[in-house]
């Protein structure tokens, strides 16, 4: 606060020790960022993604993005994280979301993905895509079921969601447009969407392994802010 | 707008960069590595209200305002961002997901007197 008599609050600034200075600015920064992004708290991260996946991530997403309206950049060498769409009203975010893995068999495994509640509350799902990295077992085509589940209203179990077939035939990445369930998952206010994924002989393992970080399942999400219904007119 | 050096004390824009290692954040905030808080500071008499930073004939408008009307009843002029930009940020939240956002008017590039 400035000091009494000071009208401006950045001169009061300019009377105080600089170390003292220092400290409030940093203070200042500290709690601007935070309250801009909606956290009470700076996050702790107990299990951050490798390097080499979110790469992979940044890279699959650039690639797959037609337009260039929303790109998730990867950040460049100088440390500069290209900006979204620039000039635009609400706030906007690109959300990824790694695999957690579930329960598996031979022929089924399922997947969780995550979102925090200050997102899933507080935002739109503009777009959702699910990246899946297929390795295949030989020459031939195989048939996959992927299986959306959403939290019961318990939150305990999990009911039966959308259903899609695919028919791989190579290794490589695979996308599937999953927008609609994590936005009904949202409205929900659910934090966790379970894919299942299942083959029909048993050499689904194979399929199904999760080699190496740089070919982990994500979730890529694109959202906005939500715009209060009722905007103050000056 | 004016970068404020040594000890000027018109209005102008002081540089402040928040680096992240040295606060610690550097293990959820991936990029960018800090934050240039830059801030307004200085002083606006009368006579430069409206400059710089705002166009020269906003400055004259604003003159001829104070002279048409008491100059002693004008309010004071104030040293503000005129010019701001998106901070773009790349982090981790809560349930270690990956986000990215633009937070609006974040970073002041330039200051100018109301």
């Amino acid at each position: 606060a400035a000091p009494k008599g000071v009208w401006c609050p950045t001169c009061g600034l300019a009377a105080l020790a600089p170390t003292t200075q220092r400290d409030v600015l940093i203070a200042l920064a500290k709690q601007s960022i935070l309250s801009k992004l909606h956290l009470e708290d700076r996050p702790n991260i107990t299990h951050p993604t490798s390097r080499g996946a979110l790469l992979t991530a940044l890279r699959r997403m650039r690639a797959q993005r037609t337009d260039t309206s929303l790109s998730l950049g990867i950040p460049g060498d100088d440390g500069h994280v290209p900006r979204l769409r620039p000039g635009m009203g609400a706030q906007e975010y690109e959300i990824l979301s790694f695999a957690e893995s579930g329960s598996s068999t031979s022929r089924s495994v399922r997947l969780h993905f995550h979102f925090t509640r200050e997102l899933a509350g507080s935002t739109e799902i503009l777009q959702a895509t699910l990246y899946l990295f297929w390795t295949v077992p030989g020459p031939g085509t195989y048939p996959v079921t992927i299986r959306l589940l959403q939290p019961d209203p318990t939150g305990l179990n999990v009911t039966g969601g959308s259903e899609t077939r695919l028919e791989v035939q190579r290794d490589g990445w695979a996308t599937l447009d999953v927008g609609r369930a994590v936005q009904s998952l949202f409205i929900q206010g659910g934090q966790r969407l379970t894919v299942e994924l299942e083959v029909a002989e048993d050499w689904g393992s194979r399929l199904l392994a999760i080699h190496n970080d740089s070919h982990w399942p994500f979730v890529a999400a694109q959202a906005r802010a939500r715009t209060p219904h009722r905007v103050q007119r000056r | 707008g004016i970068d404020c050096s040594g000890d000027s004390r018109m209005c102008c824009r002081k540089e402040f960069f928040v680096d992240f290692k040295e606060i610690g954040w550097e293990d959820w905030i991936i990029q960018p590595e800090g934050y240039h808080m830059n801030y307004c500071a200085g002083l606006c008499p009368l006579h430069m209200a409206g400059i710089p930073g705002l166009a020269a004939s906003f400055h004259t408008a604003v003159l001829n305002l104070i002279k048409a009307n008491n100059a002693e009843a004008a309010v004071d002029s104030c040293c503000v961002p005129t010019q701001r930009r998106p901070l773009s940020l790349l982090y981790y939240d809560r349930d270690s997901n990956i986000v990215k956002t633009d937070i609006p008017d974040m970073i002041v590039d330039a200051c100018g007197c109301t």
